[in-house]
């Protein structure tokens, strides 16, 4: 039986015509068809969907339209603290980080917590040494720090807003 | 916040999700992506699960492990189970979206916002890009 199916997201929010730029709209397209593509590949060849969820999320990850990896927001204090997980339906095997500022992808980052740790979840700067223990490829703050992103955190502080979801808000 | 979900030939589930969060948190908040049975779920008895949107919201439904539980409990077919549950968010005041897919290979996404980047594929049939909710 050679069936199989992939579904990605980019992120949910207030997206509707005409009120995205042209540019961003075909950006985000061509993103979501490029980690699709990546995901597919896998599939195609018979690998396992563990392989092809990672693939397909490092793909999202590195794309600068999408809220993770090198698209990914700030937090108040101005810096890229990213959340990731991932987990096996063969055994309900899981690996999750939270809080990560310098593994280029995050994802690959959790997958390794359920393959080379005995835990689930690791958090902060235990996450961030277990990443450059296990030779994770390592990224540098100017990396994740779009300037978009960065206007963004300077609109919501000059309106004096609190933390909201990009997605929501700008799509 | 991004996320993928897939069954393969051998008829095994994964998911995967991966966020920086929202803009301007502060205090280490963490949402639901990185919490598994919230943000992301898998298991070949059901499904797998990755969702996006107000993750204080998708947290305290534990939404990707309760659409699987509908799967398995009360035998929901994945639009019905990811629908039901989306509208539980909803009502709790929550926004966003899921993406499912069955451990028979059903796909399925369950938006409450007016859009979503989302696609999938299957090994049959052609791909699909979506980004506003009426596509």
């Amino acid at each position: 039986m050679d069936d199989w199916t992939l579904l990605i997201h980019g992120g949910a929010g207030i997206l509707e015509r005409g009120k995205i730029a042209p540019e961003a709209e075909a950006a985000a397209r061509d993103g979501l068809a490029q980690a699709l593509e990546a995901g597919s590949a896998v599939l195609r060849g018979c690998g396992t969907a563990l392989d092809a969820v990672e693939a397909a999320v490092r793909a999202l990850e590195d794309h600068p339209a999408f809220n993770a990896g090198r698209g990914s927001v700030f937090t108040y204090e101005g810096r890229n603290e990213m959340d990731a997980a991932i987990m096996d339906g063969r055994d309900r095997s899981a690996g999750a980080v939270a809080g990560v500022v310098a593994t280029r992808n995050p994802i690959s980052l959790a997958r390794a917590v359920m393959e080379h740790s005995p835990h689930v979840m690791l958090a902060g700067r235990g996450a961030d040494g277990f990443s450059r223990d296990h030779g994770l490829e390592q990224a540098d703050a100017d990396w994740f720090a779009l300037p978009e992103r960065r206007a963004q955190l300077d609109a919501m502080k000059a309106s004096g807003g609190s933390a909201f979801d990009v997605d929501m808000k700008y799509g | 916040t991004v996320g993928a979900v897939a069954r393969d030939a051998h008829g095994h589930v994964a998911a995967a999700t991966s966020t920086g969060g929202i803009t301007g948190k502060r205090w280490g908040r963490v949402g639901d992506s990185p919490i598994v049975g919230a943000g992301t779920w898998a298991d070949d008895r059901a499904c797998a699960v990755s969702c996006t949107g107000s993750g204080e919201f998708f947290l305290r439904v534990g939404v990707a492990h309760e659409i699987a539980a509908h799967l398995r409990f009360a035998g929901e077919s994945v639009q019905t189970a990811a629908d039901a549950v989306m509208a539980e968010v909803k009502a709790m005041g929550g926004t966003g979206g899921v993406i499912v897919v069955g451990a028979d290979g059903t796909p399925a996404w369950s938006l409450t916002t007016p859009g979503m980047y989302r696609a999938r594929a299957r090994a049959t049939g052609v791909p699909v890009v979506a980004i506003f909710g009426d596509e």
